[in-house]
């Protein structure tokens, strides 16, 4: 770093300076104008000439900040834990009521700019102190020092005051691309801490709650992929190491209140959270899927001769604020995809479709998910849109003997078990609260069970709609609709098929399905 | 029939290692989301009172943060300076108040030594506080239980109520132990 | 099984979830009345 001699030594008095100045009764009784005796003192050091010093000077505060903590923390245990906290919370806090007040100090009251940059590069700062110490400690790593740095100055920027109310959302700006940068992917000893940040209730409230037109749910969203993205290699396995498990079940608790307190944030962004959560991982998919806006009121999925297509809501369009069709890649496929719906030639369109979704010949790893989900979302999306220009809605008859529904035959006959599990999962992942997708979807997967040229793609279907019901609630009410026609309807034969009756268990579970229906 | 994992073999695989290890099938059959520690009818936003992703309960009002006015904050001048909490200084009203407030904590645990050794009993089933009530003779007694009038307080009113008790001594806690 | 990168995260993450994040390190310190968890008996009032 060449750090100009003696800057260290100074470095260290100041915050010594500082810290007793903090939690002396002058500095309790006005903190302002302690502050302002201290920056006069950084200004006598020259600290604050340059950039470059402030930055050096931040630095090396943080690292001397952090290595007290690392020498505290092996006492931080027993009955001894609060005392030792206090003593490393004494210093901690101090360096964040510094830099929460340089920050809200300075430039003009009124100039945002200086007090974000600032914000910025002290984030950044603190963010490559981390990840620097990650590199070096490895497993000997400790999170306390950092989740502490940053929660205390979320919450001392978050106080009530007109000045800082005025930058908030650059705030939340500056905090979610520090714990983008953060994401547990990146630095993994600070996972459980990265989680407790992002799902801190005052984050979450000014993230989700607070912000006006919703602007902080891109990013909460963002931060939740992230999330889901770490997760999803270590949930593919059907046993949980006890840390895998520990930080899944925080992500229901945090799900669980988005469900909650905020479902239509859950609703605009399940694809891109769907696109990213394993297949397996049935009840976390659930959970998202389940979610419906706050003013809608569902109706029972048992209602004997519900009329889904009669619903007032069954044919507005979800809002979905992924760019699904951006991931339908190469550009080359998505232009002959466009031609093959708009013109329905050429014919090889369809026998090359399975080509340009496998990616290995690895089983698990064959097929490339997010553009199978695109795919479908994105040929759903245009049969609606056909379908509706002929001023007609979709149902079991006019959704058939179209281009859009030729592919969907053709994958569900042409791809293998696997492929075909997830061309079905993604179709399964659009059955959520009467929305026009999840009416047109669960018409498709009805068609498709009735057109079925193979007992095998019938026993698929059945499959992927099961598994997702014998998990522990909640079930989306798309789900239970689609599920409910299928064994009801006479039309679909379903209790004619051997599958069903493969095993005592299998049996029973329909059985009680059906006894719920009557 | 699909041979392989994508078929029903593949899920009545699943359902029958529930039974014999249900941790092997922990996300394909999920866990009862209602024992989180949300409550999740709340007709209330849960994020307010979120204790965080590993709480089991929420945050307690003295765990969440408000911004009050200064005169309300603990001067620093004087914090050192005032006495340390001391139990057995204070009026029962304070101790339940402490009891029904630190739950998980320390001081539920020092409450509860202080309400014990004032001859309060806690009832493990019934949950409640109990006192023998001046003045009102026990109707019965013998080595296992006794049956008669006491107080037990009443936490939603938060006051003593006089009440007529059938104790099985067994159902008493017995001196609660601080760590 | 998992790939090497993932190896070496959970590793990370295994050592981290050996000291989790503590309720009160996202509490302001309180000097008075400071939060000392502890099991309480399963039969006390838990909320």
């Amino acid at each position: 770093y060449d750090d100009p001699p003696g800057l260290l030594e100074k470095t260290e008095y100041l915050l010594r300076e500082w810290v007793n100045i903090y939690h002396s009764p002058q500095g309790a009784k006005d903190p302002n104008k302690a502050f302002s005796m201290f920056v006069h003192q950084m200004n006598c050091h020259g600290i604050l000439k340059t950039d470059d010093l402030i930055t050096r000077f931040f630095r090396l505060s943080t690292q001397m900040v952090v290595e007290l903590c690392y020498r505290f923390l092996p006492d931080c245990t027993g009955t001894g834990a609060t005392n030792t906290r206090n003593k490393m919370f004494h210093t901690v806090d101090a360096y964040v009521k510094l830099i929460s007040l340089l920050v809200k100090h300075s430039g003009e009251a009124n100039n945002s700019a200086t007090k974000i940059n600032l914000l910025n590069k002290v984030l950044g700062i603190v963010a490559g102190v981390l990840q620097q110490d990650h590199e070096t400690h490895q497993t000997d790593f400790q999170q306390l020092p950092y989740q502490r740095i940053f929660i205390m100055l979320f919450l001392e920027l978050n106080a009530r005051e007109p000045i800082l109310e005025a930058i908030n959302f650059q705030l939340l700006t500056a905090y979610f691309h520090t714990l983008h940068i953060l994401r547990p992917a990146k630095s993994p000893g600070f996972a459980y801490a990265w989680l407790e940040l992002v799902s801190h209730r005052l984050f979450l409230g000014r993230m989700l709650g607070l912000t006006p037109q919703q602007k902080g749910w891109y990013m909460y969203a963002q931060l939740l992929i992230d999330l889901f993205k770490y997760l999803a290699p270590f949930l593919r396995n059907a046993e949980l190491a006890k840390p895998v498990t520990v930080l899944y079940k925080g992500t229901l608790r945090v799900l669980l209140v988005l469900l909650h307190d905020f479902p239509e944030f859950l609703c605009d962004y399940h694809y891109g959270f769907c696109d990213v959560i394993p297949p397996n991982c049935i009840q976390m998919r659930n959970l998202i899927l389940s979610a419906f806006p706050r003013n809608m009121r569902l109706p029972d999925p048992f209602t004997p001769n519900l009329k889904v297509d009669m619903l007032a809501e069954i044919s507005n369009e979800p809002r979905v604020l992924t760019e699904f069709a951006l991931m339908i890649q190469p550009a080359s496929f998505k232009k002959d995809l466009d031609h093959y719906l708009k013109a329905r030639t050429p014919v090889t369109f369809l026998s090359d479709l399975r080509s340009n979704l496998q990616i290995s010949n690895e089983p698990g790893l064959r097929y490339n998910i997010p553009l199978m989900n695109a795919l479908v979302l994105y040929v759903g999306h245009e049969a609606i849109t056909y379908i509706r220009k002929k001023g007609l809605s979709p149902n079991m008859t006019t959704i058939a003997h179209s281009a859009h529904m030729d592919i969907f035959q053709n994958l569900a006959v042409d791809l293998d078990t696997e492929g075909r599990y997830l061309f079905l999962n993604a179709i399964a992942n659009q059955l959520r609260y009467p929305n026009s997708h999840t009416h047109y979807f669960s018409c498709t997967l009805l068609y498709l069970f009735a057109e079925a040229n193979t007992e095998a793609i019938q026993e698929q279907i059945t499959r992927v709609l099961l598994e997702r019901l014998i998990v522990n609630r909640p079930h989306p009410w798309g789900l239970l609709i689609t599920f409910i026609e299928l064994i009801k309807n006479p039309t679909y034969k379903f209790w004619n098929h051997e599958f069903v009756h493969c095993a005592p268990e299998i049996e029973k579970l329909f059985e009680s399905v059906a006894r719920s229906c009557m | 029939m699909v041979k392989d994992q994508f078929g029903m073999v593949g899920l009545l695989t699943f359902i029958r290692a529930a039974e014999t290890d249900p941790n092997l099938v922990s996300l394909a059959l999920g866990q009862d989301l209602t024992a989180l520690g949300l409550n999740l009818n709340s007709p209330d936003n849960l994020y307010p009172t979120f204790g965080g992703p590993w709480a089991e309960t929420p945050c307690r009002a003295q765990d969440i943060d408000f911004s009050v006015p200064p005169e309300y904050i603990i001067n620093h001048s004087i914090r050192d300076k005032l006495a340390q909490l001391k139990l057995t200084r204070y009026k029962e009203d304070l101790l339940f108040f402490m009891y029904y407030t630190n739950a998980g904590d320390l001081l539920q645990l020092a409450a509860a030594a202080e309400l014990y050794s004032r001859e309060w009993r806690y009832h493990m089933e019934e949950k409640v506080w109990i006192t023998q009530a001046p003045g009102c003779g026990v109707i019965e007694k013998t080595s296992t239980y006794e049956r008669g009038t006491y107080y037990f307080f009443d936490a939603q009113n938060w006051r003593k109520v006089i009440k007529e008790f059938y104790l099985d001594y067994s159902k008493l806690e017995n001196q609660p132990t601080l760590p | 099984p998992l790939q090497k990168e993932h190896q070496c995260q959970f590793q990370m993450m295994e050592s981290a979830y050996y000291h989790m994040p503590h309720p009160a390190d996202s509490e302001r310190v309180r000097h008075y009345l400071p939060r000392t968890p502890c099991q309480t008996p399963v039969y006390y009032h838990q909320t």
